[in-house]
């Protein structure tokens, strides 16, 4: 999956890729003072290829819990299951359906998007993209938005989570790359220096088919450098 | 069924039941022909056994290839021809109630020698969903072997069959199953029943029928989305059974009672279906009984967890209760109604819970309050629209009446007990039906002014394995799209579901409407005005009364249906005198006189024509 973080402040984007194995499981998200938790499950392509230079892969499965409201969502690509302490409720993507309870609401649009948001300060987004069913090669995905996190504590982490905090980046040196449309420079960002490469990537929060192209600088090598740590430290056993 | 008045001579060539199911309403054709070969003219008598759900739409009656076609009138104005044959000492019937769930259309007709009549009885109905299926139900007793005799069922539901299944209680053998065959697939599903005449025998060298019994078909429909809009000819019919939610817990009062008159077998069921109860009850609900006789008692002072512990506790008092004394059912009702109000207001069962109130009885009230009126609005008060009452009527020799009354003007509904071995099953089978609701206080909504005369579109519950069906008009039958919006109180949250509907796809999507008949949300949205229509004008007084009557007699008249305010009138030529014969759907009501099915002769009315009635009441 790609990962984009924009910084309003600076009018400008820092995007990412994560290569894993299908079937992994990444902490996107995790305050331990809110007890909000999102983790990500990997999916492949429907004709897996093994080299990671070449495969894509995506969400198919996400995690959303709240341990502070014992209220968890699991959403796969087909439906969504709310857990209010042992109780559940299922949801296809065929629905649309607001489901409100105190502090919390989750707003499913049919076979679009689904809104979670606690309280008045984190609303996720989570978007259903639909491929055709016989197309040979991909999976319908995933994506997952963050559109308010100020309700987050300062000690939020994770993939996303660490990037909910102010931090700053220096871009100099521009200069062509191996691909002559996509320039190369050099990032100062958390006391690393890396290259990185200008592309772009999508947000479907608003276009789910066409989507808005984001220009950003594409760090390299799993995010390294740019992430604390390194990617395998979010590599969590279980989807919650 | 064709009963012969003389099996010599007669022959029934041909039976064949027609059913056609398109979103849930059923249109369905009962057939008989038959051809007089004796040398004078022989008696016939045509029964046919149809749900008491269901209206009557026609009869016709053809004699060597005349028809005469029924006709639906106010059923004052039938009734005067038909009050003339009975002031003549004469009566006639041609519905009455058979069994649980039927009553019998009977018509009898002298049919000339040489002659052929043919028998054509069409009724429809709504067909409701009860755990988790719609069931059509058509009872099979053919008097004698018929050469052609045929059960058709095409069912075509827009959402598509997901399951569907037909069993009929006397299929014993696998010869006899070959007739049958079913299938599904999408939007459609078939049914076929064709036993030869070899089949029909009940022994390879008898001539009497085996086929004699239920016929039964079940089904239900896939439900990718938890609500369906179907829209056609600016009717609209909104379908809403959303699934995968948990179960609201509820806090329920058995309300039983326990006087003389429940001695031996009645009492005896009763507490085996109870103990059969307790062991579904879930462990989040609350509950207490409350017995009553002359005097009420209850098994606690308040409504207590349904614990393991509270189980077994209940248990043991359900098989230690004895019968005695005689009927004080206002005292109980108010007990258990006040018992339920105090939980709620002292915050003793959980916020996010709902009431219910069942109670059994098999008589009338004979101690304390006994004015049914009265007890009616002091129950009505002491509710006051909070949660539902069920009532449940054990037995004949009760007001029946009352106890639907009670529980209609409560939110709630009145069943029967019938006194057969399997009445805790029955009981068991209605505590199931109201045992898991998942969602209160449901309201159906719909863009203001964009709808017309809608059918009743608040419940009190939903309860999994059934279906919320509203029913409406369009204001503007051009309009491009059409939403909905369903909100309930969840076990956990509130909920709104939302559904829109693009006319052009909706259109697209009914295409093959055809397949079975154009205008059935239009009659469906008529039937369930009118079912709506006349719970209401049960409790309804005075001014209010009339409207409803009125609404729902014009209904009957404009969409044809025998409903308790319409009769059903066939003319046709008979022994060169007039004929009249009625017959009144049976009820529910107290201790109703059966209807005696019958021709009466009116000398006074024009020579070669009988008349008979067909009505409900």
């Amino acid at each position: 999956p790609h990962f984009i973080i924009q910084i309003p402040e600076k009018d400008d984007a820092i995007c990412f890729n994560i290569d894993e194995d299908p079937g992994t499981v990444l902490r996107l998200i995790q305050d331990p003072v809110t007890g909000l938790t999102v983790n990500g499950q990997i999916i492949g392509e429907k004709t897996g290829r093994s080299d990671s230079q070449t495969r894509r892969t995506y969400f198919g499965k996400l995690g959303i819990a709240s341990a502070q409201m014992d209220f968890r969502i699991e959403v796969t690509r087909e439906n969504i299951t709310l857990w209010n302490g042992d109780s559940l409720s299922t949801f296809s993507w065929l629905d649309t359906v607001m489901v409100t309870q105190d502090g919390l609401s989750v707003m499913i649009n049919r076979k679009k998007n689904m809104v979670v948001s606690f309280g008045d300060g984190v609303t996720f987004v989570v978007v259903l993209h639909q491929v055709w069913k016989k197309e040979p090669a991909h999976h319908d995905f995933l994506g997952f938005y963050v559109v308010n996190s100020r309700g987050m504590s300062a000690q939020t982490h994770g993939l996303l989570g660490q990037f909910f905090h102010p931090f700053d980046f220096q871009v100099s040196d521009v200069h062509p790359g191996s691909d002559p449309t996509k320039p190369d420079a050099t990032m100062v960002v958390k006391n690393h220096q890396l290259t990185v490469t200008r592309g772009s990537q999508k947000d479907y929060r608003k276009d789910i088919s066409v989507g808005r192209n984001v220009a950003c600088w594409f760090v390299h090598n799993n995010g390294q450098g740019l992430i604390d740590g390194i990617h395998r430290d979010y590599i969590v056993p279980n989807l919650f | 069924s064709l009963l012969l008045g003389a099996v010599d001579g007669i022959e029934v060539y041909s039976t064949k039941v027609n059913c056609k199911v398109t979103s849930r309403f059923a249109h369905n054709v009962v057939t008989t022909r038959a051809v007089n070969h004796a040398n004078t003219a022989k008696e016939v008598s045509f029964d046919v056994e149809l749900p008491k759900t269901a209206f009557i739409t026609n009869f016709t009656l053809t004699i060597d290839g005349v028809t005469y076609p029924g006709k639906v009138k106010e059923k004052e104005v039938a009734k005067k021809q038909y009050e003339k044959a009975v002031s003549q000492g004469k009566t006639a019937g041609l519905v009455k109630a058979s069994g649980r769930k039927l009553e019998k259309f009977t018509v009898s007709v002298n049919v000339a020698a040489g002659s052929k009549v043919t028998f054509e009885l069409t009724y429809e109905e709504l067909l409701k969903r009860h755990k988790g299926k719609y069931e059509m139900y058509l009872k099979v007793q053919p008097k004698q072997l018929v050469k052609h005799f045929e059960i058709t069922v095409d069912i075509f539901e827009p959402q598509g069959i997901s399951t569907l299944d037909a069993e009929a209680s006397f299929i014993t053998n696998d010869l006899l199953g070959s007739a049958l065959t079913k299938s599904f697939s999408g939007k459609k599903g078939h049914v076929s029943f064709k036993p030869s005449l070899n089949q029909q025998r009940s022994c390879p060298t008898c001539t009497d029928s085996l086929l004699k019994g239920d016929f039964i078909i079940t089904y239900d429909v896939n439900r990718e989305s938890p609500a369906n809009v179907q829209i056609v000819n600016g009717y609209f019919v909104h379908f809403f059974a959303p699934q995968g939610l948990p179960v609201v817990p509820k806090s329920v009062v058995f309300v039983i009672d326990v006087s003389g008159s429940m001695h031996g077998r009645k009492m005896e069921q009763t507490k085996d279906a109870l103990l059969k109860i307790l062991e579904d009850v879930k462990q989040d609900d609350y509950l207490n009984f409350i017995l009553f006789s002359g005097d009420v008692t209850t098994w606690k002072d308040s409504l207590v967890p349904a614990t393991p512990e509270n189980i077994q506790e209940a248990s043991k008092f359900v098989m230690d209760i004895q019968d005695r004394g005689m009927t004080n059912i206002n005292d109980a009702l108010l007990r258990g109604i006040s018992m339920l109000n105090k939980a709620r207001e002292e915050h003793t069962v959980p916020e996010r819970s709902t009431s219910i109130i069942i109670m059994l009885t098999d008589g009338d009230a004979n101690v304390g309050e006994s004015r049914p009126e009265k007890i009616q609005e002091n129950v009505r008060n002491a509710i006051g629209g909070k949660f539902p009452l069920y009532n449940l009527g054990f037995g004949n020799n009760l007001n029946y009446n009352f106890l639907e009354n009670m529980a209609l003007e409560n939110h709630g509904l009145a069943r029967r007990i019938y006194e057969d071995s399997d009445a805790n099953l029955q009981l068991q089978g209605f505590y199931e039906e109201v045992a898991n609701p998942l969602l209160t206080g449901v309201e159906v909504e719909y863009p203001q002014n964009a709808i017309l005369d809608l059918t009743q579109n608040s419940y009190q519950h939903f309860y999994d394995g059934s279906e919320i069906v509203v029913a409406g008009r369009l204001a503007d039958e051009d309009m491009n799209s059409f939403k909905a919006a369903v909100k309930g109180h969840g076990a956990i949250n509130d909920l709104t579901f939302t559904e829109e509907v693009d006319m052009k796809e909706m259109e697209k999507a009914l295409q093959e409407r055809d397949y079975i008949f154009g205008d059935y949300i239009e009659r469906l949205w008529a039937y369930l005005t009118i079912e709506q229509l006349l719970d209401k004008r049960k409790n309804a007084q005075g001014e209010e009364k009339e409207n409803l009557t009125a609404q729902a007699l014009e209904l009957s008249l404009k969409y044809h249906f025998v409903t308790p305010l319409t009769s059903m009138v066939v003319t046709k030529p008979e022994d060169n005198e007039n004929q009249t014969a009625i017959a009144n759907k049976p009820g529910e009501g107290t201790r109703r006189q059966g209807e005696v099915p019958g021709t009466v002769k009116d000398p006074e009315s024009q020579p070669l024509l009988c008349v008979f009635s067909v009505d409900g009441d």
